[in-house]
C-alpha cells in the first residue's frame, strides 16, 4: 500500500516538472527537484521507488519523461469528466481554471438551485437545475464533483450527491460529508485555510532566522 | 529543521480536530486522528513528537488541548491581516470564506485595477486601487497577500508586489513568481489541479479493490 503523503508529493512534484516544462529545462537532479516542492532528496527517491526504476541520467531526471510517468501513475487516464455543484464565486472561478483543462480535467456542467443561473453557461459548460444532478451525471459520463454550495444547502443536497454515482467528490464546503452510499465515492476536503497556516509557520520561521 | 511535509501534515491535523470538537468529541486516539488524515498512527506520533510532549491520556489525545498546541506550533500570534489582489470570482470567494476568519486570518482589504470595483466592498473590506498596494499594506499592518489575479497581469505587478513589503504571498496564478526582494517574503504556490490528480489516484485505487 502506498502511503497518501507520497501520492501528495507526487502531485507536488508533477506540478513543479510542469513549470520546468514551460520554462524549457531538460534533465533536473533529486536535489533540485527535492528544493522546489520542499522536500528532501532522499524524500523523492523513496517515493518515486514505490514505482519502479527512474530513468537516472547521471545524477538528474529527464524532466518531460519523469513527468508523464508520474502523470500515469496518478491518472489511469488522460481525460476526467467534471461538474461543479454550486455556480457562485468559487464555482464559476474553477470552471473558468485553465489549470484543469490543462491536466485533463475538462468541467462539463455545473449545477445550481438559483432560476437566473439555470440556462445560462460559463465557457462552453452549461448550468443545470441541480435537481437533475443524478441524470447529467450518468449521461456526461461526470466522474468528479467540486461541491461549491453554501453550507446550510449541504443537508438538503446528501440524497441527490448519494443517487448521483460521482466516483469523487472534491469538497470545499467547511462540513464532513458523511455520505452514505454502498459504493462510496472517494471524497477528498479542501480548506484554504490550511495553505495559511503554512504560510504563517513559513513567516515565522525567516523572521527566527 | 522540521521537515515541511510534518508542517503540512500538522495543518492537516489541525483541521481534523476543529471538525472532533465541532461534533462534540472529546479524545481521539492516534490511530483515528491517523485515519481521519490518510497517515499512519507512526506518523503521527513522529510529527508531534518534534515539538515536545503532548499530554496522551491512555491511548488517546484530548482534542481541544492538542488543537491549541498545533495552533500555536503553526501560528505564532492569534490574528493575522491578508489582503487579496484581485477582486474577481477567486479572489472574492476568498474574501467570503468563514474559515479564514474563524483561524485568525482577516481579510482587511482587496485590490484591483477595474474602476467599477475599486470603492466597492466585500463584506467589510474595501476594494482600492491596486496602485495604493504598499501605502495599504504598511498601513493596515498587512501580513499574507493572496494572488488572484489573472496569469496576464502578473509581469506588470511584480514592483508593486516586491515593494509592498509583505510577509507571505498565496500565489494561485499558475506561473511562478520569482520576486527580486532583499528580505524575500515566503511565497506558497496552490494548484487545485493537484487535488484533482489526488482524487484520480484514489478513485483508481478503489476500483481496482
Ligand atoms: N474550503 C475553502 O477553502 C473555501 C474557500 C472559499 C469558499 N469556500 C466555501 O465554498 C462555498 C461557496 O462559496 P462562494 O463564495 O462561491 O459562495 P456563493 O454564495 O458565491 O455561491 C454559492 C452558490 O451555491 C448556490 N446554491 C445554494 N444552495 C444550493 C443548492 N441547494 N443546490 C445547488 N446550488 C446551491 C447558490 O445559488 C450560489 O450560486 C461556501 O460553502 C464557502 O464556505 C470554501
Ligand atoms: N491555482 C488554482 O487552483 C486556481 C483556481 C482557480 C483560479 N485560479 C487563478 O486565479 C486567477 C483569478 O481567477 P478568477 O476566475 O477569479 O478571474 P477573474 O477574471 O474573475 O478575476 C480577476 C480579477 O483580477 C483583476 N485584475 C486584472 N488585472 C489586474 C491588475 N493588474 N491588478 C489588480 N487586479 C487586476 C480583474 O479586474 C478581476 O477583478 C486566475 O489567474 C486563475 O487562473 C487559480
Amino acid at each position: 500500500e502506498i502511503p497518501f503523503a507520497t501520492i501528495e508529493r507526487l502531485a507536488t512534484y508533477l506540478r513543479c516538472l510542469r513549470h520546468l516544462k514551460d520554462e524549457k529545462i531538460k534533465i533536473i537532479s533529486s536535489a533540485d527537484l527535492a528544493t522546489n516542492t520542499k522536500t528532501s532528496p532522499e524524500q523523492v527517491r523513496k517515493d518515486l521507488s514505490y514505482f519502479g526504476r527512474f530513468g537516472k541520467v547521471g545524477t538528474g531526471y529527464y524532466v518531460g519523461k519523469l513527468a508523464k510517468k508520474i502523470e500515469k501513475i496518478l491518472k489511469k487516464r488522460k481525460k476526467w469528466n467534471v461538474c461543479i455543484v454550486g455556480a457562485g464565486s468559487l464555482g464559476s472561478a474553477l470552471a473558468r481554471y485553465g489549470g484543469f483543462k490543462d491536466s485533463g480535467y475538462n468541467v462539463v456542467a455545473l449545477f445550481d438551485n438559483n432560476p437566473e443561473k439555470i440556462g445560462t453557461k460559463i465557457g462552453d459548460a452549461e448550468i443545470y437545475d441541480v435537481k437533475l444532478l443524478p441524470e447529467i451525471v450518468h449521461e456526461k459520463k461526470i466522474d468528479i464533483l467540486a461541491l461549491t454550495v453554501p453550507k446550510h444547502a449541504l443537508p438538503g443536497l446528501k440524497e441527490l450527491l448519494e443517487s448521483s454515482k460521482v466516483k469523487g467528490i472534491l469538497n470545499f464546503v467547511p462540513l464532513s460529508l458523511h455520505l452514505k452510499t454502498r459504493r462510496k465515492a472517494a471524497v477528498l476536503d479542501v480548506d484554504l485555510a490550511q495553505k495559511m497556516y503554512i504560510l504563517s509557520y513559513l513567516i515565522s520561521n525567516k523572521e527566527e532566522q
